[in-house]
């Protein structure tokens, strides 16, 4: 970004990187804030859009440690990534909800509180985009992201789909949304905390049958919660926090991102080269985005989702995928805060017209340079990969096997030409069942 | 009262949901300014730049 070439130059057009801000309709003073990437390759690429969870937490997080086109060298320069998804795609990625990145208002009661929220602002976010990039509109859309994102895509895909099929404004290509070690049912992902501690010898037999006593308590409040409470909600979060803090109490300090690394005290990552790169004044006046502070993350978006936490986004799924719209939820071996086990539950219990076909499909190896990275289970629109040692950042862990599987998911070759089937139907249950 | 019935101390501060948060970004090794980006808007010369501006304004950078 330093050095950059003067404004309005046709070379920059050339090199197809792109900032912006848009004017969120539904507020009173909200301004998005986002970048896009065209493909390095292919210019008619899918245009695929990256959420980064939190809930708070800016896409620049993502955008530099996980799949986007530069990493940050010590000193300060930027370094192409190898393996940053525009090599597959033309890559939106967008601060959001609003008030966390370079994403601003003037009235705080902008501050999201929920999913209709959030995909209200992203789908007219979307409308504009492809207003604005109109050789865009009809190319492959999909919808990605990680974490707390697990509440966000799905609302999202469903807001885009709604849109479409009441011919609202532009029509959205949809092909597709993915979900990386995210939070989606929190009914089914909270309850396997223990589950997956005891697996994987976080916590012995005695914590986890202390811990199951909790399960129906977080159970029936996340029942009360449903899809639209308020404070039951937050009592739920209460609730069933604790059995995610009582695995951890057990834990032995391990990182609850990858639970094969420890945090130095409270120190589990280094994303600060990400501030000190975004407050360079050069950096600033490239993005054009003046005075406006960068939050990396923002606590007070964070307690905004407080109620939206323990809500169930699962619901507006089956819908989606009946009308043919692909779904793939991937997830890191040894990430413990959204663990592949508690994915792999509720994408299996999922109400649709493929569910028994899904669960009794043959789980087969995810192969890249002929090397098994993980671990994939499909059936029609379909698809949950456990990735092999990677935790809750799958693209910063295994950047490679991470871009491969988004090049083979858009391009319905998960299952590549060299997969060998070396599992059995009973081994398919083992995703689900071993426990 | 899930703290009394299971004689659990997980409801300690260090757990509630501003904590939690505040412990997310120090994991990260993040010290953002401001803990949410809502700009006052009598002095910024954004602001008062807004109310022309089309509902999108992108730029091309390098």
């Amino acid at each position: 970004f330093p050095n950059i070439i003067s404004d309005g130059g046709a070379t920059v057009e050339d090199l197809g990187h792109h900032a912006g801000y848009f004017k969120l309709p539904k507020s009173q003073g909200a301004r998005m804030f986002y970048f896009f990437f065209e493909s390095r390759k292919k210019k008619d690429a899918p245009v695929v859009i990256w959420l980064t969870g939190g809930p708070g937490c800016s896409s620049e997080l993502a955008m530099f440690y996980e799949n986007g086109p530069f990493k940050i060298d010590k000193n300060m320069s930027l370094a192409w990534n190898e393996y940053g998804w525009d090599q597959a795609s033309n890559l939106l990625y967008v601060d959001q909800p609003v008030g966390t990145g370079f994403s601003y208002t003037t009235d705080k009661s902008d501050i999201r509180h929920d999913e209709t929220g959030v995909s209200d602002d992203l789908y007219d976010f979307l409308q504009a985009f492809f207003a604005e990039h109109p050789e865009l509109a009809n190319k492959d859309f999909y919808i990605t992201g990680e974490s707390y994102a697990g509440h966000y895509i799905p609302a999202f895909a469903a807001r885009v789909h709604k849109g479409n099929r009441a011919n609202e404004g532009v029509h959205v290509n949809l092909k597709g949304f993915a979900i990386g070690n995210g939070l989606t049912d929190p009914a089914i992902q909270y309850p396997a905390y223990p589950d997956y501690a005891l697996e994987m010898g976080l916590i012995t037999q005695a914590e986890h049958d202390r811990l199951e006593k909790i399960v129906p308590l977080c159970e029936l409040s996340i029942k009360l919660c449903g899809t639209d409470g308020t404070t039951s909600c937050l009592a739920s979060y209460l609730v069933c926090n604790t059995l995610f803090t009582g695995v951890m109490k057990h834990a032995g300090g391990v990182n609850h991102y990858d639970i094969r690394k420890k945090c130095e005290g409270s120190l589990c990552y280094d994303f600060s080269n990400m501030e000190k790169f975004l407050n360079l004044q050069s950096v600033r006046k490239s993005l054009g985005v003046g005075d406006i502070e960068f939050v990396s993350c923002s606590t007070s978006v964070y307690q905004a989702m407080l109620q939206d936490w323990m809500r169930n986004l699962e619901v507006g799924i089956p819908t989606l995928l009946e009308d043919g719209i692909n779904l793939l939820v991937y997830a890191g071996e040894y990430d413990l805060i959204c663990n592949w086990l508690g994915n792999s539950r509720w994408v299996n219990a999922m109400e649709w017209s493929g569910k028994e076909n899904f669960k009794a499909s043959k789980e087969v190896p995810f192969v890249v340079d002929g090397k098994e990275a993980g671990k994939l289970k499909s059936y029609g629109q379909l698809s949950f990969l456990k990735v092999h040692d990677a935790g809750h950042m799958v693209p910063m862990d295994q950047p490679k096997a991470a871009l491969e599987m988004l090049k083979g998911w858009m391009e319905n070759s998960l299952t590549g030409v060299d997969a060998v089937t070396t599992s059995t139907t009973t081994e398919g249950e083992d995703l689900v069942a071993q426990m | 009262s899930s703290s009394t019935l299971l004689n659990d101390r997980s409801f300690e501060i260090s757990n509630l949901p501003l904590s939690r948060a505040e412990k997310l970004i120090r994991e990260l090794n993040l010290f953002p300014k401001l803990d949410v980006n809502v700009i006052d808007v009598t002095d910024s010369t954004l602001a008062s730049a807004e109310e022309e501006v089309p509902s999108i304004v992108e730029r091309s950078f390098r």
